[in-house]
């Protein structure tokens, strides 16, 4: 049988759902120790967070799909509810396992963390339900196509809907993929690409917290000196 | 996930990279 974009796509959103078909969209039992071994338990905090993003991406998604469709973004915002828990789990083994502590309360608490962690897996979850336009050539070609009405929704759309910088998105992207060692081969290029783009010029924009820390590094005189905004 | 440049070093994770101990 021939392999067409629309059958690709078909069986990574498949895969997807095989993957998470073990997994729930509340934290599992492993998930809740850590939380409870934490100074202060980010329980609360989380699913606070989850409720609060979930109605904005829905409501995102319906704006950009069609108002009949934010039942679609809500299934959609759950499988990624599913991988930030699945992620989230496998990422705290490996710190227990690095650090030798069971403790995360500082990195439990980091709303940037979570935020960071949630859109990377939703990400994930919309580039795989736009697989044949990654195919076509990723995130420069594919999402400038009218091939689908979804590829509206391609990265960095969700740091807009999250109102999340750049820069902190960033930093979860190689723990994600060491976190879920079933990603695919063209999801992780996706995400490489993401970190391409931000590398390039997401994470140079005026309001990047990144100047702070350029800024921060040179008083402290640790490396090298940090080049001008401008620059 | 071979083709993939991990850049992060031994004594680096995610706690590091969000500024936690």
């Amino acid at each position: 049988v021939p392999q067409t974009p629309i059958r690709a796509a078909m069986n990574s959103i498949q895969q997807l759902r095989v993957e998470l078909n073990s997994t729930s969209d509340q934290p599992s039992s492993n998930l809740q120790v850590y939380f409870k071994n934490c100074t202060v338990d980010p329980s609360e905090e989380i699913t606070k967070r989850v409720e609060e993003l979930s109605q904005v991406f829905s409501q995102r998604f319906a704006q950009a799909v069609g108002q009949r469709c934010e039942g679609l973004g809500r299934k959609r915002f759950n499988l990624g509810v599913q991988l930030y828990y699945k992620v989230m789990e496998s990422m705290l083994k490996s710190e227990e396992k690095r650090l030798s502590v069971q403790n995360f309360s500082k990195l439990l608490n980091n709303a940037a963390f979570h935020t960071s962690l949630l859109a990377c897996a939703l990400e994930v979850v919309l580039a795989t339900y736009v697989g044949n336009s990654l195919k076509n050539g990723g995130f420069g070609r594919g999402c400038g196509a009218s091939d689908s009405i979804e590829t509206d929704l391609c990265f960095p759309w969700i740091l807009d809907v999250f109102q999340l910088h750049a820069f902190d998105f960033y930093k979860v992207i190689e723990s994600f993929i060491k976190a879920e060692p079933t990603l695919k081969h063209d999801m992780m290029k996706h995400l490489e690409h993401c970190e391409h783009v931000i590398m390039e010029s997401l994470a140079w924009r005026g309001d990047s917290p990144l100047f702070d820390l350029l800024k921060q590094s040179r008083e402290e005189g640790t490396g090298e000196q940090a080049e001008p905004p401008a620059t | 996930n071979q083709d993939y440049h991990f850049g992060l070093k031994e004594h680096e994770g995610i706690s590091e990279l969000f500024d936690c101990d």
